[in-house]
């Protein structure tokens, strides 16, 4: 483990308690993608499907069930506990297309046709693009709360931070994975809009608002 | 690269 993968998954926990947290201090899931967090938690199942039969660690073991549980949990809060028809509205989109592709590029590009390696590499193309769906519609809005920008910036930095942890792993560890690399840096790249406005308003205490 | 079947990261 170096330190820019362990800011990275801390980044990325924070991510999800900061998601947590505004829904539930503001009873409302008012700018967020429903789309996109349920990608997220198919991202998470098809990803961690091998916690039943492949043990790396406790740590990756617990971050793994806590991503999976946490997912789901939001699913539940956004479709039961404050649903409204308004967000509906602003959440439209197609999410079939960014599923379809992602198992397409899922059956060429993976390591092995086996089905936890498919869907191990589907999980890594869809979380790639997962994203877009919340983007879309802070896009449609215009603005967006403060702890949805942080939430979202929390997220990008995530995956941001993991492409110095490959690099230090391909010098230290001659490890390189093509895949997770790959889609890791379409992750950031497709967040590199949203840095550039969140760095310029909301870092500089203003509301986040789309020129 | 065998090392790419054993995914070890988040």
């Amino acid at each position: 483990m170096n330190v820019f993968r362990i800011a990275g998954d801390i980044s990325h926990l924070a991510s999800i308690f900061i998601l947590i947290h505004q829904i539930t201090i503001t009873k409302s899931v008012q700018g967020i993608s429903f789309k996109t967090q349920l990608l997220y938690s198919i991202v998470f199942i098809t990803r961690y499907l091998d916690v039943t039969f492949r043990w790396v660690s406790l740590y990756i073991f617990a971050m793994k069930l806590f991503f999976i549980a946490s997912s789901l949990y939001i699913i539940f809060l956004m479709r039961n506990r404050f649903r409204t028809s308004e967000v509906t509205k602003l959440d439209t989109f197609p999410i079939v297309y960014l599923l379809a592709g992602s198992g397409v590029l899922a059956l060429i590009f993976t390591y092995d046709y086996s089905i936890t390696e498919v869907l191990w590499a589907f999980s890594l193309f869809l979380e790639s693009v997962a994203i877009l769906p919340q983007l879309f519609m802070l896009q449609r809005t215009g603005q967006a709360k403060t702890l949805t920008t942080h939430y979202i910036f929390a997220l990008g930095l995530y995956r941001a931070l993991y492409i110095p942890n490959w690099f230090y792993r391909y010098f230290a560890e001659g490890r390189f994975d093509t895949l997770a690399v790959f889609t890791g840096i379409v992750q950031t790249l497709i967040y590199s809009d949203f840095f550039w406005v969140y760095y310029n308003r909301v870092m500089k205490g203003l509301n986040f608002e789309l020129p | 690269n065998a090392n790419q079947l054993f995914h070890d990261e988040l």
